[in-house]
């Protein structure tokens, strides 16, 4: 009976087309997530893999993986990563040009930020349901804090917590900010 | 695991070998480089947390089952995709208090009491408090080995804030290990720095959407308290807590069931 099942299993998907991205914002750019739910023969393989487009200067992150590792190779343009460890250390905080790779081991913070041309590339996960957790945005961990406990885990006021909540409304990748544009004036 | 790191001849109890003092508690390491624990593929730390005492928001690489052994608290764990399903609207609040204007919304939180167990995924952001009037006592067992956990089999503990480094740093210089080395396994629980640290401060800024004054209070680089912090007024939280349910469930009880649908 195996050319029943695994001999006729769907081995083929396409994660380029931005029409069917699971992740879209017109002024920060878009991702294609390509796990066991869409192509079941990854549950077998634990894999999973994404395909993310960052326009010009904007910004995916801070966020960590929980499940996977990340290997990401950058397929277009370039953009500037910074990762963290466990101890809060900057592992990496340098520039990804075409064609090089970084792997990201779980659970390392990880902040993206394209560069002028933008930026594209194709990560592999070593889970075939890869998690991430962001640090900011409208589904991030701190956002899911109660504001007392940022007020004293960080000692700032209530005003700042709430807008250390709230003033990122995106989710994923976000739009590039003043900052930005004052830092390519 | 090695070869031959279950090949165990002898078993002694053992008690923990390091502790690391807090503003509001410690936490007590049993040796991970005990052969036991190694054949295992565990970790096992004890927490002790004074009354009003938070465990600053952190995470690990490996799934979490705790004990808890004394007191009572709640923790709050952040799952991504999670809604913020615990609120409290600014009106109903005015309505109570008399105008003054407090909003919050943030994810489930649990409480916990003497007895209970609470387990905690791998890479899931959380935080315990205790809002009792004893100590609380966790034991909380790391699962290094876990098929969640694909780093190594030291526990990890990434904290989202505080600056436990820096805590680490004092305490080297008041005591030495027993053993004139420090332990693996405390070395990364309490030696890591906030996460924020690592990172600029102008990308953080950015993706806040927030002053670069804000973005630096993340660091908390001057922060000496450690990874137990001291509530002073208090933890305030929107929370159905225990004594309230209990009240209500005790009315609707008194009023008999005819009001059932």
């Amino acid at each position: 009976g195996f050319e029943e099942t695994i001999c006729s299993m769907k081995v083929r998907a396409n994660i380029d087309d931005y029409t069917q991205a699971d992740v879209y914002n017109p002024q920060a750019g878009h991702c294609n997530h390509l796990n066991s739910f869409k192509l079941p023969i990854l549950r077998l393989l634990q894999l999973s893999a994404e395909r993310g487009v960052l326009y010009r200067n904007a910004i995916m992150g801070p966020y960590w993986t929980m499940n996977a590792h990340n290997i990401i190779y950058v397929t277009k343009g370039n953009m500037r990563m910074q990762i963290v460890n466990d101890e809060g250390q900057a592992v990496f905080d340098d520039q990804i040009q075409e064609r090089q790779l970084v792997v990201v081991p779980q659970n390392f913070a990880v902040v993206k930020q394209a560069g002028e041309q933008g930026c594209r590339w194709i990560s592999f996960r070593t889970n075939d349901n890869a998690m991430i957790n962001t640090l900011a945005g409208q589904t991030s961990a701190i956002r899911a804090l109660p504001v007392d406990v940022l007020t004293n885990a960080y000692q700032i006021p209530r005003e700042e917590a709430q807008k250390l909540k709230y003033s990122r409304e995106e989710t994923v990748m976000f739009s590039p900010g003043s900052f930005s544009s004052r830092g390519r004036a | 695991q090695q070869k031959n790191e279950c090949q165990i001849q002898r078993i002694d109890a053992v008690e923990p070998r390091q502790r690391v003092e807090s503003e509001a508690g410690f936490t007590e390491f049993f040796d991970t480089n005990d052969q036991q624990f190694q054949c295992a593929g565990v970790e096992v730390i004890r927490h002790q947390i004074e009354p009003q005492g938070l465990l600053l928001p952190s995470y690990v690489n490996a799934p979490i089952l705790f004990y808890v052994e004394q007191g009572k608290g709640f923790q709050g764990m952040t799952l991504p995709g999670c809604p913020e399903t615990y609120e409290v609207s600014q009106q109903q609040f005015q309505g109570r208090k008399g105008g003054q204007s407090f909003q919050d919304r943030h994810q489930k939180i649990q409480e916990f009491r003497q007895g209970d167990v609470v387990a905690i995924p791998a890479g899931a952001a959380h935080w315990i408090y205790n809002n009792g009037q004893d100590d609380l006592v966790l034991i909380v067992l790391l699962d290094s080995t876990n098929f969640a956990n694909q780093l190594d089999q030291n526990h990890r503990r990434f904290f989202l804030a505080g600056n436990p480094q820096q805590e680490q740093k004092q305490q080297q210089g008041r005591q030495q290990s027993p053993r004139g080395t420090r332990q693996q396994g405390q070395s990364l629980e309490a030696g890591s720095n906030n996460i924020f640290q690592g990172f600029d401060v102008d990308v953080l800024a950015e993706a806040f959407n927030v002053d670069r004054e804000t973005a630096e209070m993340l660091r908390c680089e001057d922060d000496r308290r450690g990874h137990i912090v001291r509530v002073e007024r208090g933890l305030k939280v929107v929370s159905p807590s225990m004594s309230r349910e209990e009240q209500w469930q005790g009315q609707q009880g008194g009023r008999g069931r005819g009001q059932d649908n």
